[in-house]
Formats: C-alpha cells, sequence, structure tokens
C-alpha cells in the first residue's frame, strides 16, 4: 500500500512497456471510430495517444479522488485539444476583480 | 443553505450537448443559464439555441473593444447576455439547431423563446456561490480544462491545477460528501455540466472539489456569472 499523504509525481520507469500503448490504440479506434488518412498519420496520432497515456497516469497521481484514462480526446496534443474543444476569450482583469456594473449582491447564507 | 442541491433534479436542466470541434463552449454556458433561469421564471424548461450566439453575437468586452465573442474563436459568458440583451433574447434549439461551426447570422426576433431581464457576476466566495445557484438556478462559470482531457469520473481535486481560466461551463448543483478513499474524507464537490456530449465524464459532467480546503480549485469560483429571465407567456 502506498501512503496516501505522499504520493509519487513523477514517471516510475518502464511506462511505455507497461501499458501497451498499441494494445489501448487499436482498442480506442474501434471504440470511437476513429479513421486516419493513412499509416504515417495513424502512427503521429499513436504517439499522441501514448504521450497521452503518459499524461493521464500523471493526472491520475496528481487528482487522485478522480479516474483518468483514455477518453474521446486522447489522440489529440494539449494544443489541438485547446484550440478545438474549449474557447473561452480571455476576460479582462476589471471583470475578474470586481468593480464592474454587473456585480451581484451578496446573499444571506445562513439558513 | 442546503448540505446538497441539484438543479437536474428540479427540471432546470436540459440535455447534455455536444460543441464539436468548435470552440463555442462560452455559448452552451450562457444558453444553459438563461434555459435554467427561463425555467425559473416560467416553470417550462425550453431548448436553446447556441447557433444564434455562434453566428450572431459578435459583441465586445466593454472594457477592451478588441475583445469580442466570436462564434467557434471563443467568446464570454458575461458579453452573451449583453448580446442578449440587445438582441431581445434567444431562439429555441430547434428553430435555430446547432451546427458546429459559424454561419452567416439567420437570427428571427419573432421567433425568440427566451428572454434575459439581468444579469450579474459574482464574488469569488464558495457561499455566495451556492446562495445565488439556489436562488437564481444554474450559473455560467469558467474553468481551467487541464484535466478534464483525460477525466473519466469521480471528483476531481487535483493537487496542483492552473487557475488560467480557458472553458465555459455550467454549474448546476454541488454535494457534500463525494468519496475520497486516498484523503479518508468525504470531500464536498460542484457539479459541473459540460458541452462535450454524453460520452465523456460521467454521462457529460464533471465534479470538481470545494470547501474550505479546496476553495476556486482550478479557477472555478473565479468567474461566476448568473442570469435572470424575463416571465414570457
Amino acid at each position: 500500500e502506498e501512503d496516501p499523504l505522499i504520493e509519487q509525481v513523477v514517471g516510475g520507469g518502464d511506462e511505455l512497456g507497461e501499458l501497451d500503448a498499441e494494445a489501448h490504440f487499436a482498442s480506442f479506434e474501434r471504440r470511437f471510430g476513429r479513421t486516419y488518412r493513412d499509416a504515417g498519420e495513424r502512427a503521429y496520432r499513436m504517439s499522441v495517444f501514448a504521450a497521452n497515456l503518459r499524461r493521464a497516469r500523471r493526472h491520475q497521481r496528481l487528482d487522485p479522488t478522480a479516474t483518468h484514462g483514455v477518453t474521446k480526446f486522447s489522440d489529440l496534443t494539449p494544443g489541438e485539444f485547446r484550440d478545438r474543444f474549449l474557447g473561452l476569450r480571455r476576460p479582462s482583469l476589471e471583470g475578474l476583480v470586481g468593480g464592474e456594473p454587473h456585480e451581484a449582491p451578496i446573499l444571506p447564507t445562513d439558513g | 443553505l442546503p448540505d446538497d442541491f441539484d438543479w437536474r433534479e428540479r427540471g432546470a436542466v436540459g440535455p447534455v450537448k455536444d460543441q464539436g470541434s468548435c470552440g463555442s463552449c462560452w455559448s452552451f454556458s450562457t444558453s444553459g443559464a438563461l434555459e435554467g433561469a427561463h425555467f425559473l421564471a416560467t416553470g417550462k424548461l425550453e431548448v436553446l439555441s447556441e447557433q444564434q450566439m455562434v453566428d450572431c453575437d459578435h459583441e465586445c468586452d466593454a472594457s477592451e473593444s478588441r475583445a469580442c465573442d466570436s462564434g467557434c474563436n471563443g467568446g464570454l459568458m458575461t458579453t452573451a447576455f449583453s448580446y442578449l440583451m440587445k438582441s431581445g433574447g434567444l431562439q429555441s434549439e430547434k428553430d435555430y439547431p446547432y451546427a458546429g461551426r459559424e454561419n452567416t447570422c439567420k437570427f428571427d426576433k419573432s421567433k425568440i423563446v427566451a428572454q434575459v431581464k439581468n444579469f450579474s457576476v459574482i464574488s469569488v466566495n464558495e457561499d455566495q456561490i451556492a446562495a445565488n445557484l439556489v436562488k437564481h438556478g444554474p450559473l455560467a462559470i469558467a474553468i481551467n480544462a487541464a484535466y478534464m482531457q483525460t477525466y473519466i469520473g469521480g471528483v476531481s481535486c487535483p493537487f496542483i491545477c492552473g487557475r488560467h481560466l480557458d472553458h465555459g461551463v455550467l454549474l448546476v448543483g454541488y454535494g457534500s460528501a463525494g468519496y475520497a478513499p486516498i484523503r479518508f474524507k468525504e470531500k464536498p464537490y460542484w457539479i459541473i455540466k459540460n458541452s462535450w456530449g454524453e460520452n465523456w465524464g460521467e454521462k457529460g459532467y464533471y465534479k470538481i472539489c470545494r470547501g474550505p480546503h479546496d476553495k476556486n480549485k482550478c479557477g472555478v469560483d473565479s468567474m461566476v456569472s448568473s442570469v435572470t429571465a424575463i416571465h414570457t407567456s
């Protein structure tokens, strides 16, 4: 059993072999119906997928109360993910620090 | 305040939607908040259009004229609320369906089904956020989505998470005790509706910890806004 108060947050060594990226990637392709342009594109996506498996494992260590793993975004780089699936424009500082015209009144929270 | 609260159980939350490969999260957060506010005002859940905002909302930040809502290239929920106040409101999803890309604006004022009365920005305070959620319905919020790419389920509570906000989502409720075996204690959490389809997360939803030891995790408390709707017949 690991000490729950002291979590290892760096890689534990032979991760790729352990994770068997090829088998996981084939399963990912079937599950999410992925097809790629050619063998080169597939090889690239598999390398991204392998990096995301390592990332999911890192997230699992840093976020132990959730479950992290393969999702439909596992063949996207963080940059591609950000460009395609996020999209919150950076708010102005005024909107974050208050003092703007739509500031909500304080509500009672007891009872 | 109640210990647990979930607007899904009270009929104020529509089905989970999928924004596809388009940076339009801000429009889903906005429509979700107005769907809830409209439900509170009328007792009827109306599924509202995001595509109207993607196509027609080019509202700019009052303090930064170059920062404008821009379809799949991004936007902000508060400027979208301003757009809705100016334009008159939102059509239904059925009348103006989602396409996942920006098209020419086809807004038809005669088909508006929900109107914004007012909107507010809520202070960075978890009790105030909870109180506003209970009083005004689901809230439009922003979050740092770094852990969401690999999230499958459970209560997310990363030891380290940036507070740079990059994703718009909808706060629909909170719980007092999510199971957290590693830390040997029950963790309170927020319930967040996302717009990446039902096959992501917990049937399209995300849970993130809250409470005195986990304030503003991943920036979740730092940009919260509520909206009220006009009672229409």
